[in-house]
């Protein structure tokens, strides 16, 4: 029967509004359990 | 027979990578107990969003942490905001979400300019750079490499204009505070960066 | 001996990389001295050296306090390894063959290391080595490759960055988890990296969509071989729940990639997993709203988006081979005898051994079924668009007449499979999710059937409700169709006989 998705939505930084704000480019782990800390995403710095 | 088979460089790791090409076209159908236990030595290293994390082999001197007691975590704090700050589907970009962006809306702009010009090269200087230019409409001048503000002042009614428009810069050099620019300061929008 | 001088060396590369910033010009003349002494100037000198570097790494990794800095001679190797992919100018040997060298030597010390020390091998200095490619390679291609100076070698990057994430997924699907099990979290961590993932699927022109499906189909390839019905092991269920969550940041970043890749995927996810499925049909066109499904007023028809061809990045007909002919001969002129060679095409001719839910083999050939309903969905949208909706809103078309003949004339297991992927199709609004709505509602209702209606409703009504009864997300059509059902007047469920036979189900139609 699959599992209540709304923890590992919210886990993944989806909001529950239609909103779309992107996870993947600042995704820890696969896994919630080892996401235990941000990770920093691509960044440019200009000359 | 190949070639590659006889060289040195290859010939003493080739045949284990062959080996695996060996499950790749046929699978074992059952799980074999060696590979139960690869898979389960593969859970237990699991690596984590600390090993995922961005490689910095050498930070500048001020940008080291500063010593702090033994009990504090040596790890990076990278800690996750729980609450939604609201609003922050607004800008949309993929740092608006992150803690230490959410942190840096909170500073003041004292602590921005000095995360900006002492911790050249970094991810904070950049999430500085980003607060300062998207949430305090702040503008980074390539050529002085000083921060400009343009302040708009509501004129009282009946003056032949609305409102009048001054600029400030933060004077990082010397004084530390935020100045007015003399009067003879033309904005040249070329001198500006598109952050 | 030769192998300590390249420890030697690398271990001063280390160093100064943790005094200097690796963009210092002493690192370059660090690289300079490297060449002129002939260290890296040959490429098998180059291959000594990098084999020295990463053994000396790993070994460094293994014999570090992990409380403490346990990546530092990786995190220089990474770093060097991409300098040497940026600033080298390529002449005799391609920045391509460049790139497969490097990654062929750490496939290959990595492959002795996985087989040698099997359940003392340790994922995690590759994991980090690979990781830290992903993200020197992010660095050094941010704002397109801008902090380049040099204009020449600006231009050859800008033109290389496809070919390096190709390059780099092809190698990480050497290294799927069939081939290397001890790396197998390691690897699912990989290809859903954030320097790599996203950047897969935003890459020009879909570029990496290929490869990243082929990466994707690898994993789900595991999951279908290791998920048995009675057992699943922890690690395999990890692995799923990584997979599902990786589905989940797809479907919200990149709902396309999933909408227009439904049928790859799904020819590969494990029978069992409905709400992994669910997930992948469930996915939304960016910035699409529409009307909410349990409305009992709302009419498909009236649907403007209801009106368009959803795009399929893969083409069915590909798959189709020898029956292409044949199904779109009987889609321009329908006749018995290509319905005989369509019927007789679609057996397997071995079983295939699956996991599914009242059945444990298939000897139809689940591929072919979906390619040709998916054949016919589309060519149907076309025809829709092409002609009029009365074409193939019509169960004299022969679109419909095709898929009837197939549930009418086919054995249990083809009526079954061939009514599963028509409920696939049901999605978000599009003429697929309309047209094949239209045909599930015609055929539960069909006379034409005769004494095998009841068999068809069942299979019509089995095939809803396993992806009604998991846990949400539940597609957007097939709610529509839920809800047409239940509302309709024509068949009361409640009286079908093999309702009344399973009570919990009767008991949960009545409820719904």
């Amino acid at each position: 029967l699959g599992a209540d998705l709304s923890s590992m939505l919210h886990s993944l930084g989806i909001p529950r509004d239609s909103k779309r704000q992107a996870v993947l480019a600042t995704f820890q782990s696969p896994w919630a359990e080892t996401s235990r800390s941000e990770v920093e995403p691509t960044f440019y710095i200009p000359a | 027979s190949k070639r590659a088979f006889k060289n040195p460089l290859f010939n003493s790791e080739l045949p284990f990578w062959l080996d695996t090409k060996n499950t790749l076209v046929q699978p074992h159908d059952e799980m074999p107990a060696q590979m139960a236990a690869q898979l389960e030595s593969s859970l237990l290293n699991c690596p984590d969003s600390l090993d995922a994390d961005s490689p910095y082999l050498y930070r500048k001197q001020l940008s080291l942490p500063h010593p702090t007691s033994i009990f504090f975590p040596n790890e990076p704090i990278r800690f996750v905001y729980t609450f939604e700050t609201p609003g922050d589907h607004t800008s949309g970009d993929i740092y608006a979400n992150t803690s230490l962006a959410k942190i840096l809306t909170k500073f003041d702009l004292d602590t921005l300019f000095f995360i900006f010009y002492h911790y050249q090269g970094t991810y904070e200087q950049f999430l500085a750079a980003r607060e300062l230019s998207i949430n305090r409409d702040w503008q980074f001048n390539k050529k002085d490499r000083c921060w400009y503000y343009k302040e708009i002042e509501k004129l009282p009614p009946g003056m032949n204009k609305s409102e009048e428009e001054s600029w400030r810069y933060f004077d990082y050099k010397k004084s530390w505070l935020a100045r007015r620019c003399n009067s003879d300061f033309v904005y040249n929008e070329a001198d500006f960066e598109k952050l | 001996t030769e192998t300590e001088k390249y420890f030697l060396v690398f271990t001063e590369w280390v160093k100064i990389l943790q005094r200097v910033d690796v963009n210092d010009t002493v690192v370059l003349a660090f690289i300079q001295q490297m060449v002129d002494k002939g260290i890296i100037s040959t490429s098998d000198s180059l291959i000594k050296f990098i084999k020295a570097a990463l053994e000396l790494s790993v070994l460094s990794f293994k014999q570090s306090d992990p409380t403490g800095e346990v990546f530092t001679a990786i995190d220089a190797l990474g770093k060097l390894l991409v300098k040497l992919m940026v600033v080298q100018d390529f002449n005799e040997v391609s920045r391509a063959d460049f790139t497969n060298m490097i990654f062929s030597v750490i496939m290959l010390i990595f492959s002795k290391d996985h087989s040698q020390n099997s359940s003392a091998f340790n994922e995690r200095p590759y994991f980090r080595l690979l990781s830290n490619l992903f993200i020197e390679w992010s660095f050094a291609r941010g704002r397109n490759f801008a902090s380049i100076t040099n204009k020449e070698t600006r231009k050859e990057l800008r033109n290389f960055d496809v070919e390096f994430y190709n390059i780099f997924a092809s190698y990480l699907h050497s290294l799927q988890p069939f081939a290397f099990p001890a790396f197998c979290f390691a690897w699912v961590s990989l290809i859903s990296h954030r320097m790599f993932l996203p950047v897969m699927l935003s890459l020009p022109k879909k570029a990496g969509w290929e490869k990243m499906l082929i990466l994707i189909i690898d994993l789900f390839k595991f999951l279908d071989k290791y998920t048995k019905k009675d057992s699943v092991t922890d690690a395999v269920s990890v692995i799923y729940k990584g997979t599902l969550r990786i589905i989940l940041g797809i479907s919200n970043d990149f709902p396309e990639f999933l909408i227009e890749n439904h049928y790859q995927l799904l020819n590969n996810l494990p029978c069992s997993y409905f709400q992994l499925k669910n997930v992948v049909l469930s996915a939304i066109p960016t910035k699409m709203c529409f009307p909410n499904p349990y409305n009992p007023t709302l009419q498909l028809s009236n649907l403007e988006s209801c009106q368009e061809c959803p795009s399929v990045f893969y083409d069915p007909i590909n798959d189709l081979s020898t029956l292409k002919k044949p199904v779109d001969n009987y889609l321009r002129i329908p006749s018995n005898s290509l319905l005989r060679t369509i019927l007789g095409s679609v057996f397997r001719s071995e079983y295939d051994v699956r996991n599914g839910v009242g059945f444990d083999f298939l000897s139809v050939d689940s591929k072919v079924v979906r390619a040709i309903v998916l054949h016919v969905g589309v060519e149907a949208g076309l025809e829709n668009e092409r002609t009029s909706s009365n074409a193939v809103f019509n169960p004299e078309s022969s679109y419909y007449t095709l898929l009837y003949n197939m549930i009418h004339d086919g054995t249990a297991e083809l009526k079954f499979q061939v009514i599963e992927v028509m409920v696939e199709q049901l999605r978000y609004p599009n003429i697929h999710t309309y047209w094949f709505n239209y045909v599930l509602l015609n055929m539960f209702t069909s006379k034409d059937f005769g004494d095998q209606i009841a068999e068809v409703q069942e299979l019509i009504l089995r095939c809803i409700l396993e992806r009604i009864i998991v846990n949400k997300p539940h597609p957007w059509g097939v709610s529509i169709l839920t809800t047409q059902l239940l509302n309709q007047d024509e068949v009361n469920l409640l009286e079908l006989e093999f309702i009344k036979t399973v009570p919990e189900i009767e008991k949960m139609l009545t409820l719904m």
